[in-house]
């Protein structure tokens, strides 16, 4: 069955199109079918993917992004279109606007699990109880009971502030926490600027070896 | 006269929160009269320089952050609250949400000058044609031209990549790009988790001393 992945994150800038993008590429090359959906008016999904802002085609209230060659890419032409039924998908991925409006909160009640991009900085920290509340207050989907993911991203090894905050969030989000976390690696930002995702642009670095483990992860760990 | 500086950009995690808040104190300090407003539900600006977020007063359709000793910082209680008038001010500093939506909007029409983060990464260059358009076509206030000055933000002077950008910006926006710009100083986000700005944290970090440039750059070269 189609398992769907909401993107979230109220806080700016803390790697939910990265996540998105990249998750879903790494699920893609491991032989799994996906699509992609970018939920962002700003489109960064599709900039980061596509080499021209233009290659759309119209499919009723949405754009396929035909020219993206990595992962089916999709985003609505109207603002509160209703999302495509996927069944011949294994998985979804939404990647979210940074904020808890309608798209997000859409996102949300259609999703059987919400990754949570961490970037582990002060003001993005406080925000996590936020989107953690605003998920559980979430009605549920069916039967199955939602999962959270908190996925720490942009790790600088060397900060002895980025291991503090690593460590605490282990301690009280164990059950809620990813094992994979994803390193600070400048070759995301050139990739994105190619329209290329880091697997496409160079498979050996540090930031495509990451995603690759944390599609491993969603495989193999998550129900 | 009071001038108002908007400091804006729909792009997330930027640097417009971090911004506004140490041009509003650095501002302060020059010895100038500085009202800060936080206009992000998030309030991170208030989180940024107040040691408990539970310590406003009441005014009406505002919170006055009365514990926040760095400078003079309201939020708005209700969502569509005008603009409070504040003509024993030098300068209204305001923070904006990471989107084009009504708080921006009626910040950039309430301003006399647009500020705006530049982070010298693929997708945040991507969304500053839109920013400029929106500023341009914001109606003016009164017979005044408002100005905008784009301030690139957390350079990392070994990064080739953001050498490059900075220097095409500087030849596409020659007129419009400040002579000050900010490094990435690790300790910006130490200095929030305190509630201090990173003037009252270590006023010799690299960070404090760029933002006690831009405020004399605002001082003596806007008008
Ligand atoms: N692991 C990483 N290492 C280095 N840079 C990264 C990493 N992840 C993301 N970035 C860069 O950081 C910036 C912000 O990432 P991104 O745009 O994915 O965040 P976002 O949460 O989607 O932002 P927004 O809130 O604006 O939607 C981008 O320029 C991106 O290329
Ligand atoms: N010059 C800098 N060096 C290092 N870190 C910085 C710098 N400027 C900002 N930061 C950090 O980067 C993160 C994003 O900055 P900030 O919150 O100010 O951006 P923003 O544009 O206001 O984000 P949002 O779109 O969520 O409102 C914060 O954790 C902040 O402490
Ligand atoms: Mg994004
Ligand atoms: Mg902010």
């Amino acid at each position: 069955r189609t398992r769907v992945i909401a993107c979230a994150n109220q806080k700016g800038g803390v790697g939910k199109t990265t996540t998105a993008v990249h998750l879903a590429v790494g699920l893609r090359r491991a032989g799994r079918r996906v699509r992609l959906i970018d939920l962002d008016p700003q489109r960064n999904a599709v900039l980061s993917l596509c080499e021209e802002d233009q290659d759309a085609t119209s499919n009723g209230a949405w754009w396929v992004w035909s020219s993206c060659s990595e992962v089916e890419l999709w985003s609505p032409a109207e603002r509160s279109a209703d999302l495509p039924a996927s069944p011949d998908f294994d998985y979804v991925v939404l990647d979210c606007p940074p904020n808890l409006e309608n798209s997000t909160q859409r996102a949300l009640e259609a999703s059987d699990h919400v990754l949570v991009p961490l970037q582990c900085e002060f003001l993005a920290m406080e925000g996590l109880t936020q989107i953690l509340a605003r998920v559980r207050a979430t009605k549920p989907k069916g039967d199955a009971r939602r999962t959270v993911h908190v996925l720490p991203v942009m790790l600088e090894p060397g900060s002895g502030l980025h291991q503090d905050i690593l460590e605490d969030v282990w301690r009280h989000l164990a059950d809620n926490i990813c094992r994979t976390w994803i390193p600070r690696d400048p070759a995301f930002s050139e990739a994105s600027s190619y329209g290329r995702s880091l697997f496409s642009q160079n498979i050996r670095s540090i930031g495509a070896r990451a995603y690759a483990k944390l599609a491993r992860e969603v495989e193999d760990g998550w129900t």
